[in-house]
């Protein structure tokens, strides 16, 4: 795993409540807020069942610690997105709190009832870019939740080792977490 | 009157034509190494730039594959574990096309400017 340069994070007492929310001028029409509030959900339940960190949706979008929206283009901070596929995503390293989806792709959150050949996972990538927010950076271990590629249809939302180990670090363990065998990753595998 | 549809509505068929992938172009890169020009390699060195393995000195962005290139190749293909050849292979091409988080993978982390 790696980090960002400086290993920057939440510089809270643990343990710590993060507050999200969704900027309400930028969603997708063709999926409910309450499915992307349940995609959501999951994935910042996947990060708090492992640091004592917990995370809470807010209304209130201005003050929120991560604001989350679906943008198109360039959209003011210098990452333009582009289109169909290529970028689907980013977020900004602690404690910034800033995360965006490219508004042109197809998200997706239940993949078999979405058919399209390029649907793109919704809890997937935001299990991802919440680890970009919560400090971690790419890891070249392929089964990692913060490998940084992620292929149309495909489902990768499991925490592995990886990624388990890298937040730990900064944060701590959530007194709750017990490791699982599904856990584990086979960095073999990378060659 | 019929009675109401109780099955689903059928769901949306999106179709992307490949070519219309952000980063398909690439594919005609396959088997480049140093010493190639190809049409269009500018574009490869963007990818590499924007993604933080490759900066750009002077501006003037060729279509040869050079030894700044070759390293910027090798240091993805080490940072995303593939085989490190320096070389566009089909594994390193196969990866470089799909779709991916926007952070940078060598970088600095990305700052939100304070106004």
């Amino acid at each position: 795993y790696v980090y960002f340069p400086g290993k920057p994070r939440w510089a809270r007492p643990i343990p710590m409540t993060l507050t999200y929310a969704f900027s309400p001028e930028n969603l997708v029409g063709y999926l409910s807020l309450e499915d992307i509030r349940g995609a959501f959900k999951l994935a910042f339940a996947r990060w708090a069942s492992v640091i004592p960190v917990s995370f809470s949706e807010t209304d209130t979008y201005s003050f929120a610690d991560i604001k989350i929206g679906f943008y198109r283009g360039d959209h003011g901070d210098g990452e333009p997105f582009d289109g169909v596929l290529g970028v689907l995503a980013h977020a900004f390293s602690p404690e910034s709190g800033k995360f965006h989806l490219d508004a042109a792709e197809t998200w997706a959150v239940d993949l078999e009832s979405e058919k399209s050949t390029v649907a793109i996972d919704l809890e997937s990538v935001a299990t991802h870019e919440i680890g970009h927010l919560l400090g971690l950076a790419h890891s070249p271990v392929k089964e990692s939740v913060m490998y940084p590629s992620l292929k149309p249809r495909a489902k990768k939302a499991d925490l592995k080792l990886d990624d388990i180990e890298a937040v730990q670090a900064l944060y701590g363990s959530n007194p709750n977490f017990k490791f699982a065998s599904s856990m584990e990753s086979d960095i073999s595998s990378n060659q | 009157r019929p009675p109401p549809e109780l099955a689903p509505s059928p769901a949306t068929v999106v179709t992307v034509k490949n070519g219309s992938y952000t980063w398909h172009g690439f594919q005609r890169f396959l088997g480049a190494r140093r010493g190639s020009r190809i049409s269009g390699m500018a574009e490869l060195k963007k990818y590499f730039n924007r993604f933080g393995y490759l900066g750009f000195q002077d501006g003037n962005v060729t279509d040869v594959f050079d030894t700044r290139l070759e390293s910027a190749v090798a240091a993805y293909q080490a940072k995303l574990g593939l085989p490190v050849t320096g070389r566009l292979d089909s594994e390193t091409l196969s990866q470089m096309m799909s779709p991916r988080c926007g952070m940078r993978d060598a970088m600095q982390p990305m700052h939100a400017a304070m106004h």
